[in-house]
């Protein structure tokens, strides 16, 4: 198993970050060798594992701009299996350093090459935007996963999302393919929450997972510990959906 | 009086479009004359007033890229004395397009400039990053609002906004004030809530809103309905936060 999935949504707050993490998380308790790369300058990924590029150099923006290869950037992580590859706020000059490089959006691709050997699995978490950073994520990988907060405004952004998948396609990746739209923060108590699982439902039968992740303090609370859930509280209605939802990414990648 | 408010957190999913409306059309109903600008490709300042950049060509980006002028863009909205200047998807192409551009962080603040003798506040929604688009919001500014949702991972970032600040303040805008933070989304069932409302008190005394926004759904259901929450549900609990809150911004930027 080879497979490079980046979990993006330009739309902000909706769990990517949750979802890397936790799918990272899961995989590698499978056995799985597994990569997570933290793409987005705010590093929350990088925290919500209990670390920050602080501790050392080697981060993704010494990888992006050839100060050190990704090789050396990886980091084990307290899960067996699951190696971090750090990032730090220092990403965010990347755009404007980068300006003048033709090829700026391939490099991530490039760097993660010389990594997809030693890992089954490698999950790129994305910035909430369509720049660079975001597109880099795209160009990188074969699989993308689109969480979905079920709210209106969420909604409202897919056909962005869509948009974009089908432009970088033509252009930079032509093996990208959607995984799946995952329902997150869904809220069973809100007709808003049901209303927004309806539509996805409805406007993509064969794309939306079963699985939906329901609002669960306990998620929220797990980076502040530096503990992924599976960790820091493994029985939660939360960790266990995210466990359900592994298993059914699995089975639809997989089996193809 | 005339300010321009630049409403802004690189964390996604904060608030930051709720707040912008809500402080937009409560500014409005004191009769303030107030532009209300989308700054973001995601438009949701634009749906949230039940508009689109589709139903016409005028928009940001054909501001921002000499086109059309502000003046003509902005555009009424179903509130008396609050404009909109929407925003569109075309906007994320923008970082690209003006990459050879020195002074592309500069053109926000010369359009709204012609704007701003029609009215007293212009307040800007910014999209969720450090990028040009997020640069140019906090020059064209005087104060920011930056909300921050009662979580761990958004706590986390308040010190990359203010560093951010410092950075704007020191080469771009030295007139950059900020208005304050704006405690969002929070429940009072979690310990979650209440430990970061602690810590931004304690770190933040002096920059710390009074007024906390609880999470209230009425306030993600009014944009389904492409209407304010003032007038969407004027007595919900989340509605009747963002007016309190709007007594207490003014309290606080207009006396001084
Ligand atoms: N299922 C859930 N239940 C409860 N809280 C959650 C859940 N998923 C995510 N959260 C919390 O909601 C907030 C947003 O999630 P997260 O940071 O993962 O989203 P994101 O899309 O990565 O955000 P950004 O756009 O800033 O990168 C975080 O505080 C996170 O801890
Ligand atoms: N106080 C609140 N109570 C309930 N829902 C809220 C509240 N504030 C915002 N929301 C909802 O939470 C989601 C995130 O809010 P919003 O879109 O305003 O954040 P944002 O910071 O502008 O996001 P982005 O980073 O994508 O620009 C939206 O679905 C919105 O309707
Ligand atoms: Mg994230
Ligand atoms: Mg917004």
């Amino acid at each position: 198993i080879r497979h490079r999935v980046c979990i993006t949504n330009q739309k902000g707050g909706v769990g990517k970050t949750t979802t890397a993490v936790n799918l990272g998380s899961f995989l590698a308790r499978q056995n799985l060798a597994v990569l997570l790369v933290d793409n987005d300058p705010q590093s929350n990924a990088t925290s919500s594992l209990g670390t920050s590029a602080k501790d050392d150099a080697d981060d993704l923006y010494q990888v992006l701009t050839g100060r050190t290869d990704a090789v050396s950037a990886c980091r084990p992580t307290m899960i067996p299996n699951l190696d971090l590859l750090p990032s730090s706020p220092n990403l965010a000059a990347l755009e404007f350093e980068l300006r003048h490089d033709a090829d700026a959006e391939l490099r991530l691709a490039r760097e993660l090459a010389d990594c997809q050997a030693r890992y089954n699995y490698i999950v790129i978490d994305n910035p909430p935007s369509l720049g660079l950073l975001a597109i880099s994520g795209m160009v990188a990988a074969d699989l993308l996963v689109v969480p979905v907060q079920c709210e209106y405004l969420a909604l409202e952004g897919v056909a962005a999302i869509l948009d974009s998948v089908r432009r970088v396609r033509q252009s930079l990746n032509p093996d990208l393919a959607l995984a799946g739209f995952l329902l997150t923060l869904f809220d069973a108590r809100t007709r808003l929450s049901r209303e927004v699982v309806e539509e996805m439902r409805r406007h993509f039968p064969e794309d939306t997972y079963e699985t939906v992740i329901p609002r669960a303090v306990r998620l929220a609370e797990a980076p502040s510990h530096g503990l992924p859930a599976v960790l820091y509280d493994p029985v939660s209605s939360g960790t266990l959906a995210y466990q359900l939802w592994t298993a059914e990414f699995r089975a639809r990648i997989e089996r193809g």
